[in-house]
């Protein structure tokens, strides 16, 4: 465990709470992507099946479960919960999802750290992870401006794969036998979607934390 | 160390 990885982490936790509370007091999901929700759970409840046999560590043990939890949870509300199912727009919201799922299950099935299925499914969660913001970063595009809330929700869920990326750069240069291509790829694309959002984050949030962000 | 004892991070 570093530095990095630690606040990485809690920024991750940190975007689960801005969102949650989001949807709970603001009692709207208005700007929020379902699709994006829907595709991390899948890709938690598809990385975390080692959870029942793979045990590194009570810390990682507990915020698997705490992140299939909230995943799901807020998947449940926005799809059946009213009032928050009725703020939902379809029509919006249409990123075509199984663009991102067919190519990620594909990449899984050939490129894995072994031949079991275990680790064609953890490789195809890690592909998904990446792309999984895109049906979000659409809808925000979309709409134009982005209501404050949502966008430290974004810019959490950005800056917690952003730390990873540091994590991995110290465990490289610490650790001797520390070699994990599959995330590094993947962890440096999903930062790099982020990267047009941080830029008008940064630019809307200088003149005061609670100004919503304007897209192009 | 195996692809599964790598696998320490969330």
């Amino acid at each position: 465990m570093n530095i990095f990885r630690f606040l990485g982490d809690m920024s991750h936790i940190l975007s689960f709470v801005i969102l949650l509370l989001k949807i709970t007091q603001g009692k709207s999901a208005a700007g929020i992507s379902l699709r994006t929700q829907e595709l991390y759970m899948i890709v938690f409840c598809s990385r975390y099946l080692d959870l029942f046999w793979n045990f590194s560590s009570l810390y990682n043990s507990f915020l698997k479960v705490v992140f299939i939890a909230c995943s799901s949870a807020i998947v449940y509300i926005i799809r059946f919960k009213s009032p928050q199912k009725d703020t939902w727009n379809p029509e919006l919201d249409n990123f075509p999802i199984q663009y991102l799922i067919g190519p990620c299950a594909v990449a899984g099935l050939l490129i894995n750290q072994d031949w079991t299925p275990f680790e064609m499914i953890w490789a195809f969660s890690i592909y998904l992870e990446a792309v999984a913001i895109l049906p979000q970063l659409f809808l925000l595009q979309k709409q134009g401006e982005v209501e404050n809330l949502t966008s430290h929700y974004v810019a959490a869920l950005g800056a917690y794969r952003g730390l990873y990326l540091m994590n991995w750069v110290y465990r490289y240069f610490t650790e001797d036998d520390y070699l994990q291509r599959i995330v590094w790829f993947a962890g440096t694309v999903q930062t790099g979607l982020y990267i047009d959002f941080f830029y008008h984050y940064y630019q809307s949030k200088r003149g005061g934390l609670s100004r919503p962000v304007k897209l192009p | 160390c195996t692809a599964l004892e790598s696998k320490d991070e969330l």
